[in-house]
């Protein structure tokens, strides 16, 4: 059974039926909900809210600001700003294809500044997260062996560093990434 | 019309017999054929184990509680002498004695037998006589019976038989000489044409009787309405309630819930896979009165080394005996993840079997902590730069190896080096897709991986591929391998007993070959078992082999070359171009052995 | 965009499991 309360316009369901994928669905509709009730425009389209955009982009625009004057620890604090601001404040309704585009582009920028300030795991994180959403370009195979060499997890970055090659058998990069792997590999196991 | 029953227990001795040789004759057969065959094979197996190293200091380091567990689980091989078969053998024989002494001294039969026509008998020659022979010994005994040379001081009887032997003795060289009498004798067994016949059942008569027929009406009853159908439904529930890997129905079903509702986000670990099996129906099945939760903690137990408690009492026996069934759930798990083609799955399942079978978590040591003898603070406080694996042990001399490992003992770390030079590892030397007898893969043919690598111990250092010249490291020309590559796998020797003292029963190592493709990182096919696999690099005078290596005495031929071949379920593709797979060859039982690499399929023309 | 959320937010705990594990 699913309940229904008028007051919060939320639904629940009771604890003894409650499975995983049942409370994913539900905190799914929950949000949805809310945030198309608390849009008080009754004639809103999917298209962005221009209000968070600027946000989001002045944010974007100081990170890149800094990076340009070499503070790279507080580009990094105000692009990983920008990026969180379009993960949470975006109402759910709006376009997903832009919005998308929005957090490929900045994560980019937020990897890279990640992997120059020497927070490894934070820019494997985010280049996982990239790969997820379907981005199979050779920089991002480059990006991520380099973050696992720099981790020491040899055998994974062996493991990406082949899968990049098979995508994109001709990368030199990749290539001497490879020969790299495989020297620290051989030092690994002595 | 009318069949009779057998008054005179003329025919059903011999239905009886014939019925009761068809079942004992082979099974004695297959008794006595049993009874040698398994002599030589127990003993082949005691002298491997007694050559294998391995196998020694597994014995050596078991703890006595399991040594207890074996005793009272694992099943006792059926005492060849004394078992229900070799009863039934023994009771069958001695009936068909009984019903052959019978049949010889009933008269009824004898009678019958004697009214058989055996013209090769009554001419008194052999049934292989040529004509000339019959011809012969019928002219011999007509002269002896012929009425006309008959003596005439017989009596009257003895002249009637004299005569009657004559007509015998006629018709037998008919039988055998004259066209019409032969197709006679031929079709109805005597020269006269037809005998009288009589049809009847061949059952004894005592049976139809007032109160033996109650008892069979009773026993007919009761074989049909009540043991048929109660073997058939516990054969059919047995069949029903375990998948083709043996796991129970409902084992398989959680596990492809589990993987179903599997969110991608979710990273597999072996904490998460100890999970999953602990949900296992046949843990419930072992004890009914555990919980899952508890289920988890025995195996969690087991892999951090702890001692057992539930409600106060000692656990351990259960834990050993919830660890030996994790063999076939994995296995089962494994089977899961390969047909939801999940290669993370795959690969966190075979780590967790190995975590399972060594008793030790997953880390970046446990290479070195599946070793005895290790002492595991003084190891991880060490201030020597990164060990981690086997490899990079071997790197230092042995007293330094005794430092790093924390072992004083001159007799433990060389036990303890034993088992780490032991421990298989793989160096690649070369891996093609390979269409038995075409150079190239053409496209739609069936190609197959073949794999060439060198087997060997952490202890040896690693021999480049180009010191192998390229006629080693071939597939064979031999037709016989041609039309079947994989055969030559089965003459490989079986893999020995590991080295897992913290396993509950003795096993061998095997390794789980996983194909996958690069383009979305999807399993093929069902995983690929490799039992069989020669390890002679191993043990073939390891040390001297460790100096000549890379020296100017290195001879490749000193070393074996092992091929894994591994069929491909799907032909090549119909368009010619390159498709990358990954291949993964995961031990079950140790860490560091083993191999991961990529390989392009060319497709051309 | 809940799917992606959803992704987003597990990074956390996926950099706990690596720590973890690594």
């Amino acid at each position: 059974t699913i309940l229904y309360n008028q007051n919060s316009k939320l639904i629940k369901c009771e604890d003894s039926d409650l499975t995983e994928t049942r409370e994913i669905s539900i905190n799914q509709i929950n949000k949805l909900s809310a945030a198309i009730i608390a849009e008080s425009n009754p004639n809103f389209t999917p298209q962005p809210n221009d209000e968070h955009s600027k946000m989001i982009k002045s944010l974007f625009e100081s990170g890149l600001a800094m990076l340009k004057q070499k503070k790279m620890p507080e580009a990094l604090k105000n692009i990983a700003l920008a990026v969180d601001m379009a993960q949470r404040g975006r109402a759910p309704y709006e376009a997903f294809g832009i919005q998308l585009q929005e957090i490929q582009f900045m994560l980019r920028h937020k990897i890279d500044l990640s992997l120059i300030t020497g927070r490894y795991l934070d820019a494997l994180q985010d280049i996982e997260f990239l790969m997820n959403t379907g981005m199979n370009q050779a920089d991002v195979y480059i990006r991520k062996s380099d973050a696992l060499l720099k981790l020491s997890q040899f055998d994974e970055a062996k493991i990406c560093c082949e899968r990049g090659l098979s995508l994109h058998p001709n990368e030199t990069k990749l290539k001497a990434l490879m020969l790299e792997i495989n020297r620290r590999l051989a030092e690994y196991n002595g | 019309l009318n069949y009779d029953y057998d008054e005179t227990n003329e025919t059903w001795p011999f239905f009886l017999l014939t019925v009761l040789l068809m079942i004992i004759v082979p099974l004695t057969i297959s008794q006595i054929y049993k009874i040698f065959l398994q002599k030589d094979k127990n003993e082949s197996i005691e002298d491997e184990e007694k050559k294998n190293i391995l196998s020694k200091l597994n014995d050596k380091y078991t703890s006595n509680e399991i040594k207890e567990f074996r005793d009272i689980f694992e099943t006792k091989k059926d005492s060849n002498i004394l078992s229900w078969k070799n009863l039934i053998i023994i009771i069958g024989w001695i009936s068909i004695a009984i019903l052959i002494q019978r049949i010889n001294s009933n008269d009824a039969i004898i009678d019958a037998a004697k009214g058989i026509f055996d013209p090769y008998e009554i001419l008194g020659i052999s049934g292989s006589s040529s004509e000339r022979e019959i011809k012969s010994a019928y002219r011999k005994l007509s002269l002896k019976f012929h009425p006309d040379k008959v003596p005439k001081d017989l009596s009257e009887s003895d002249k009637n038989m004299m005569e009657e032997t004559f007509v015998q003795i006629t018709k037998a060289y008919e039988a055998l000489t004259d066209e019409t009498v032969r197709e006679n004798f031929l079709k109805y067994g005597h020269p006269d044409g037809p005998q009288s016949t009589s049809h009847g059942i061949a059952l004894p008569s005592f049976l139809i009787d007032s109160t033996s027929s109650l008892v069979l009406v009773i026993f007919y009853i009761s074989s049909f309405v009540l043991l048929l159908p109660y073997f058939v439904s516990q054969w059919w529930n047995k069949t029903k309630l375990y998948t083709r890997n043996n796991l129970h129905v409902k084992t398989a079903g959680s596990f492809v819930s589990r993987l179903v509702n599997y969110k991608p986000s979710q990273i597999a670990t072996v904490d998460l896979i100890i999970n999953w099996l602990s949900y296992a129906e046949e843990f419930k099945l072992f004890y009914p009165d555990l919980t899952p939760e508890d289920f988890e903690n025995l195996l969690q137990d087991h892999i951090h080394n702890r001692d057992s408690k539930i409600n106060g009492k000692d656990a351990n026996m259960m834990k050993f005996r919830i660890v030996a069934k994790c063999h076939t759930l994995l296995h089962g798990f494994l089977e899961v993840c390969c047909g939801f083609r999940n290669l993370e799955m795959a690969i966190v399942c075979m780590d967790t079997f190995k975590c399972i079978v060594q008793g030790i978590p997953m880390s970046k040591d446990s290479q070195i902590l599946q070793l005895p003898n290790v002492n595991e603070e003084i190891f991880k406080n060490g201030s020597i730069d990164e060990i981690h694996t086997l490899g990079k042990l071997f790197t230092f001399d042995n007293e330094k190896i005794g430092k790093i490992l924390g072992i004083k003992d001159e007799a433990k770390l060389s036990e303890t080096l034993s088992v780490a030079s032991n421990i298989p590892q793989f160096k690649l030397l070369r891996a093609d897709f390979v269409v038995p007898g075409e150079e190239y893969v053409t496209p739609s043919s069936t190609p197959y991986i073949s794999i060439k690598v060198l087997v060997r111990s952490a202890k040896q250092k690693i021999i480049p591929t180009e010191k192998f010249p390229t006629d080693l490291l071939k597939e064979s020309d031999d037709f016989e391998d041609l039309k079947n590559p994989f055969a030559s796998m089965e003459r490989e020797p079986l893999m020995p007993t590991s080295f897992a003292p913290k396993f509950p029963t003795k096993r061998r190592n095997t390794w789980c070959c996983l194909i996958a493709l690069q383009k979305d990182i999807k399993i093929l096919q069902t995983p690929y078992r490799l039992e069989r696999l020669s390890l002679s690099n191993l043990s073939k005078d390891l040390d001297k082999r460790a100096i000549k290596e890379l020296g100017p005495d290195f001879n490749p031929e000193d070393w074996e070359i092992g091929f894994i071949k591994l069929p491909l379920g799907q032909q090549a593709p119909a368009e010619l171009g390159n498709i990358y797979m990954r291949v993964v060859i995961k031990s079950t039982d140790y860490f560091g052995a083993d191999l991961d690499l990529t390989m392009m399929m060319q497709v051309r023309e | 965009n809940q799917a992606l959320s959803r992704r987003y937010q597990s990074i956390l705990k996926r950099k706990e499991i690596c720590i973890k594990e690594w």
